[in-house]
């Protein structure tokens, strides 16, 4: 009912969004009822999925100023398994009020996103990079994290960052979270460091934290926000589409042995 | 005297901290007294330099808490042409406090930045992804702004976002910010997406607003943060340094002009 993830990592361009949208449209193609929530102002996931601005008037931005119920928000995809809601303009919603009113903000949020969790088996939180209220917002909501990781030193480096955010949400705000799993992407054989990060993280991490897909960097991700449709969707058999729905399958498989 | 660009772009990955590295390390080639001021709590700019965090005691989250002054900051890097001021641990700038005293932080560091641009011909601003306070900050003490743009599709789409917030700061904050220019980067010739976004970009914008230089996806920039050297330092004569020598070149030549 409901198993609620976000997908957060501080590190810029780690493919949050790319994970979100290609993960939620694999738990769609198994059948698990799935909604996507986009809590980045930027809107990539509503690219992602063929919307554009003019197609929705509210978003997120507008629940967490009272205007509109979780339930208005909810839009309707190419398949029948995926549901969207989309971060609407956070212009309005000044950086002030945003960070000042955190308290009030996380409940309604939470209290709004328990109210729908019978309608769906899987909700995903796309973030924004950074330690900043609305990943907390979405860790506040969550079950438990998935943290995308690029296959680059720079990335490994500053790792622990979002692992003392997630413990710091975890014992100051939702004691119920956990972390699914670190999953590693844009894994890319041509560079030789590709496959240092890989065995250090391997080695670092207990197994159980570390997803054993990988993704591997292709093309079809990329070209996936000119079409607007996420490439588990656009061509379900090809590499990239294969290794998100290994990943749905991996995390379908612990799901049922709990 | 302290040309200061800062580097910008809300889309997180985009190359901002590779090309504050490496546009500093080409500036100290050319012997230019550079300054690298890193205001993205990630400090993803002093790994690439080699430092690590207990180099250094202080660093700008000190100094927006008035517990330090700027000179204090200042520390040697491999090149006598440049120094580098950290981010230092913004952990105990609360997040609240970071966003509530905005008006009197801007007014704080660039106070400081212009008590040392005798110091130096060009300061770098290194900053976080997204549109946050410290990127403002940058921006309040800036003569103008770069914007690295991967050249991938997303990217593209989000673009809009920082040109909007560029002209919000222009016209609320600071009236003298330009925009030295969009810097392509990440080329690469494998992918067909490349050339049409970078097709679009020449089409759509001013020619004046994008530098003719492109920055090719090279390992070396990655590779550098494993032996915390900028690339432009580790191999001057590589297609990735050269990159970098000639955007240097690009802009010392449009200052010239002024
Ligand atoms: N496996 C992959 N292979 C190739 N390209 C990828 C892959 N995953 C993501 N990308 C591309 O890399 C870029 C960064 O990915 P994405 O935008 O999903 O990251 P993000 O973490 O959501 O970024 P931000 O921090 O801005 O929110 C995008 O242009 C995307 O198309
Ligand atoms: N031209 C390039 N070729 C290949 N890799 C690159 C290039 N520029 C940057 N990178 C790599 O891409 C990743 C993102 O670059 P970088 O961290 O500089 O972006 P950023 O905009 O500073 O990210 P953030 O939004 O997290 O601050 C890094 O792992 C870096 O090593
Ligand atoms: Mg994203
Ligand atoms: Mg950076």
């Amino acid at each position: 009912m409901g198993k609620t993830f976000a997908i957060v990592s501080q590190k810029g361009g780690s493919g949050k969004t790319t994970t979100t949208l290609n993960l939620g449209a694999a738990f769609a193609v198994r059948k698990l009822r799935t909604l996507i929530i986009d809590l980045d102002p930027q809107g990539g996931s509503a690219f992602g999925l063929g919307f554009k601005p003019s197609d929705y008037e509210y978003g997120v931005a507008d629940l967490l100023q009272d205007k509109v119920g979780i339930r208005d928000l909810l839009l309707s995809t190419e398949s029948p398994y995926l549901r969207f809601i989309p971060a609407g303009n956070f212009n309005n919603v000044a950086e002030i009020d945003r960070f000042h009113n955190l308290g009030k903000r996380l409940s309604l949020l939470r209290r709004a996103v328990m109210g729908i969790r019978d309608l769906c088996d899987i909700i995903l939180f796309d973030t924004p990079p950074g330690e900043n209220s609305l990943s907390v917002s979405a860790m506040n909501c969550a079950d438990s994290v998935v943290i995308p990781l690029q296959c680059e030193p720079l990335a490994l480096r500053t790792l622990p960052q979002i692992l003392r955010l997630v413990r710091e949400v975890k014992s100051k705000v939702n004691p119920a979270l956990g972390i699914e799993g670190v999953l590693l992407t844009m894994y890319d054989v041509r560079y030789g460091f590709t496959e240092q990060v890989t065995e250090q993280v391997w080695r670092n991490f207990p197994r159980e934290l570390v997803f054993e897909t990988i993704i591997p960097r292709r093309e079809d991700f990329s070209k996936a926000f000119i079409q607007g449709h996420p490439a588990v969707f656009e061509n379900p058999l090809s590499p990239a589409s294969l290794a998100y729905l290994q990943l749905a399958d991996e995390i379908i498989a612990k799901l049922a042995r709990e």
